[in-house]
């Protein structure tokens, strides 16, 4: 069960230290620029098919990188300032509304995908999808009982049957 | 089996391509600082407690940190500029001789240790000693088979019982 282990990494490895500093990057970004966000939550967006592309501009045209937000630096490992730093992101609604928000896909999802490519990995496209789900509500499940987490983040499901028909699926999901 | 996910993970969302980046950075680094490396290999720390301690001269004093080498920038998953760096560590032997090297501690296991210390997660310390056996076996394989990495890392498993007697254990391993 490949996601049950990829969720617990994401949460230990990533957001448990990310989430609880996310509100003061915020307002130090506020501080530097004036600039007002949608929403100091992290947007993290879990494509069922597990395709995260680098930009999402690719995706939708409404979803347009704006600037990183401040860096964090920690020691992990042995390695020396290791750094950790999350993008906001440009949206436009259908009345050419704009949205300030801090969004990214989850990163595990890229090895569900590449694992599915990979033929020594031995892993079909239905384990995949299969897998994606259980990614979900392993994290979900996680991230409820964190105390330290706790309204820091919004998980965000994504139906690529349904993205199909809709060009801006990703932007409005993102700021409904 | 968690420890098979964390493998596949680190190989294709780390190792796959830092690793052929690697020997590039070093060269960077001998035009910027004169310093030749004694390998130009990443040394990977796999300890069978899982213990990873951010500073290795924690663990040993013979192991100082030295500087990092070059980063490297990738846009991945939306967040645009992540950055992916190594740290050099000097290295003194019993004769008091100098050697440079990449090391890094297997950053996965950090997940498997807390996975052992978060009731959540039903994971107890044998679980967690047959789970790093499990990666590095994993990792093992999937490096002996990848064209891209060949010849490019060392895994060093370390035993933290046969390091309880030897306060140098560390440092020797690495240099060997
Ligand atoms: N030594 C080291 N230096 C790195 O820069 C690095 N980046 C990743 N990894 C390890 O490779 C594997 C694959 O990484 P992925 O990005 O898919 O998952 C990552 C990713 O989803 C998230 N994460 C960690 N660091 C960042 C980051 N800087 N930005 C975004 N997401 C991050 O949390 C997961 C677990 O991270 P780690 O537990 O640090 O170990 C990872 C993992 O075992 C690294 N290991």
């Amino acid at each position: 069960n490949v996601a049950h282990g990829l969720a617990w990494s994401y949460f230990l490895g990533y957001l448990k230290f990310v989430l609880p500093e996310l509100e003061e990057q915020v307002r130090k970004h506020y501080n530097q620029t004036g600039e007002i966000l949608h929403s100091s939550r992290l947007h993290i967006l879990l494509p069922l098919n597990a395709v995260a592309p680098a930009k999402m501009e690719e995706v939708d045209q409404n979803v347009l990188f704006h600037q990183n937000l401040p860096e964090m630096q920690l020691d992990r490992a042995g390695v020396r300032k290791r750094v950790y730093k999350h993008s906001i992101y440009r949206i436009i609604d259908h009345e050419q509304k704009t949205y300030f928000c801090v969004v990214e896909y989850a990163t595990p999802l890229l090895t569900l995908y590449q694992m599915s490519q990979d033929s020594t990995a031995a892993f079909s496209e239905q384990d995949r999808t299969q897998q994606v789900l259980l990614f979900y509500r392993t994290l979900n499940h996680i991230l409820e009982c964190s105390l330290e987490c706790r309204n820091r983040y919004r998980l965000i499901l994504l139906d690529d049957q349904q993205a199909d028909g809709e060009p801006q699926h990703l932007s409005t999901e993102i700021i409904k």
